[in-house]
C-alpha cells in the first residue's frame, strides 16, 4: 500500500488520454488503455468512464524527458513509466516515457502491461516483492491474451476497495515458491546440464552449481511459448528440447526456438485420438523416447523419427505402479516419474522404482 | 596490484549505476558521503541491503552480480519504498 494509504473517495473514476505514441496506432493504444483498466475494474466495484474534453480523475499522456512533475524521463530503457496516488491535480495521472518502443506485442515493452502496472499506483497501490505480481517493480512480459491479475494484486487492491460486485469472486495465479511442499509441475526437462520445472507461466531453474533456485517467467526467455507447458524432454545428442502444450510441439535448438515451430504432435505418429502429451524423456542409452499420454505410454525412435510398433502400452506394464505421469526426466540413467507432490526414481535396468521422494527434493530446501 | 584504468572507470559506472538506483528508488539522500567511516554503517550499503530485501536477493550490501543485474532492469519509475508525491 501506498504510505497514507490514498484512495478515491469515489468508485465511479473518470480517465483521459491526453495524447498519444506515434510508435502505435491510436485504436491500439485505446484498446490497451481500456484492457488495463478492466484489469482493476474486473476484481473492485471500480468503473471506469472516458472522457474527451475536461479534467479527468486519471490523466494518460505520453512525456518526454523532463515533463515538469520533479521526475523527469531518462529516455530508451530505464524508467519507462510512473504515475501518482489518488488525489487532486496530478493525483491518479499516469505519465509513460514516449521514448520507449511502445508496442501491443512482446516486442520492445507492451504498453498494456505498463498501464496496468501504473494504474495500480493511480489507485493506491505501491510495489509489491512478489515476483510475480503486476505491481512489481521491473517490466516483465505477459501475452496480453493470457494476462491473469495474479492474486497479490487482487488481495491488495480489494483491501483498498473490497471485493469486486459479481456474485463469484475473481481469484489469481500464485507465483509458485521453489520450497513450498505442496509444488507440482506441469513438465520438466534437463537443459544442457541444467533442470527446468515448468509450472504455468513460470519455469523454475536449478543449475547444479548454484544453491539457490532461480524462478523466472517462461516468457522472459522465450516470448513465443505459450503458459502451460505439459510436457517436455531434451534430446542430449542433437543439443535440443522439446516442448508440448496440447496438440503442438516447439524445439528449443541450444536456447532459441527453432524456425517453423510450433507443430501438431502427429508429425510425431501419435494418431488424432491423442490431443495432449503428460509427460517426455529420452532414454540417453537406447535413443528412445518416452511419451506419457494418461494411462499409456508410446516410445519413439529417434533415429528412425518414427513412433515404434506396439504401442501405446500401459504404464504399469513397464513402469510399475506410478500410476499417471505429470512430468518425467532421466538423469545418471535413472528416470524421475513427477506424479502430484511425489516423485518415484525409477531404475530402466532393474525396472523397480527405488526410491520416493517429494517433488521439490531437488531444490535444496 | 593497482586497478587497471578500464577496471577503474567500471567501478566509477558501477557505483554510478548504484547510487542513481538508490537515490531513485530506495531514497537514498543525495548528500550521503559513501566514501567516509562513520560510526554509523555507510548509509548507501544500508541501502543496497534494503533493496537487496526486497528483491528476494542475498542481502551483502554489496553491489554483487546478481544485484546489478536487476539495477538494469527496465522498471517503473515510481520507488519501491517511502513516498511518491
Amino acid at each position: 500500500f501506498t504510505a497514507g494509504n490514498p484512495k478515491w473517495k469515489r468508485n465511479n473514476l473518470t480517465y483521459r488520454i491526453l495524447n498519444y505514441t506515434p510508435k502505435m496506432r491510436q485504436a491500439d493504444v485505446d484498446k490497451a488503455i481500456q484492457k488495463a483498466l478492466s484489469v482493476w475494474s474486473n476484481v473492485t466495484p471500480l468503473t471506469f468512464r472516458k472522457v474527451e474534453d475536461k479534467e479527468a480523475d486519471i490523466m494518460i499522456s505520453f512525456a518526454y524527458r523532463d515533463h515538469q512533475d520533479n521526475s523527469p524521463f531518462d529516455g530508451p530503457n530505464g524508467q519507462l513509466a510512473h504515475a501518482f496516488q489518488p488525489g487532486e491535480g496530478i493525483g491518479g495521472d499516469v505519465h509513460l516515457d514516449e521514448e520507449e518502443a511502445w508496442t501491443k506485442d512482446g516486442r520492445g515493452y507492451n504498453l498494456f502491461i505498463v498501464i496496468a502496472h501504473e494504474l495500480g499506483h493511480s489507485l493506491g497501490l505501491s510495489h509489491s516483492n512478489d515476483p510475480g505480481a503486476l505491481m512489481y517493480p521491473t517490466y516483465s512480459y505477459t501475452d496480453p491474451n493470457e494476462f491473469l491479475l495474479p492474486q497479490d494484486d487482487i488481495d491488495g487492491i480489494q483491501a483498498i476497495y473490497g471485493q469486486s460486485n459479481d456474485a463469484v469472486q475473481p481469484t489469481g495465479p500464485i507465483t509458485p515458491q521453489a520450497c513450498d511442499p505442496n509444488l507440482t509441475f506441469d513438465a520438466i526437462t534437463t537443459l544442457r546440464g541444467e533442470k527446468i520445472f515448468f509450472k504455468g507461466r513460470y519455469m523454475l531453474r536449478k543449475h547444479p552449481a548454484r544453491t539457490e533456485t532461480e524462478l523466472n517467467f517462461i516468457s522472459l526467455f522465450w516470448p513465443k511459448l505459450p503458459s502451460g507447458i505439459q510436457a517436455a524432454y531434451e534430446n542430449v545428442e542433437r543439443d535440443e528440447v522439446l516442448l508440448f502444450k496440447e496438440d503442438k510441439y516447439w524445439v528449443l535448438r541450444g536456447y532459441d526456438i527453432a524456425p517453423g515451430y510450433p507443430k501438431p504432435i502427429y508429425r510425431l505418429g501419435f494418431p488424432k485420438t491423442v490431443k495432449r502429451v503428460n509427460a517426455a524423456y529420452n532414454d540417453e542409452t537406447t535413443g528412445k523416447t518416452y511419451f506419457f499420454t494418461a494411462d499409456r505410454y508410446w516410445r519413439y525412435d529417434e533415429n528412425k523419427k518414427s513412433m515404434d510398433h506396439g504401442y501405446p502400452k500401459k504404464i504399469v506394464s513397464k513402469f510399475g505402479k506410478i500410476g499417471r505421469v505429470d512430468a518425467a526426466f532421466q538423469k545418471d540413467g535413472y528416470v524421475y516419474f513427477f506424479r502430484g507432490t511425489t516423485q518415484f526414481q525409477f531404475d530402466p535396468h532393474t525396472k523397480r522404482i527405488v526410491r520416493q521422494m517429494k517433488s521439490i527434493s531437488w531444490f535444496n530446501c | 596490484f593497482p586497478v587497471a584504468p578500464e577496471e577503474a572507470e567500471d567501478e566509477g559506472k558501477t557505483l554510478q549505476l548504484v547510487e542513481n538506483y538508490l537515490q531513485n528508488f530506495y531514497n537514498l539522500q543525495k548528500d550521503h558521503q559513501p566514501h567516509l567511516r562513520n560510526k554509523d554503517e555507510n548509509p548507501l550499503a544500508a541501502k543496497l541491503k534494503e533493496m537487496q530485501a526486497f528483491f528476494g536477493l542475498e542481502v551483502t550490501g554489496k553491489p554483487d552480480l546478481d544485484t546489478l543485474e536487476i539495477m538494469k532492469k527496465p522498471r517503473c519509475g515510481i520507488p519501491d519504498i517511502g513516498q511518491y508525491v
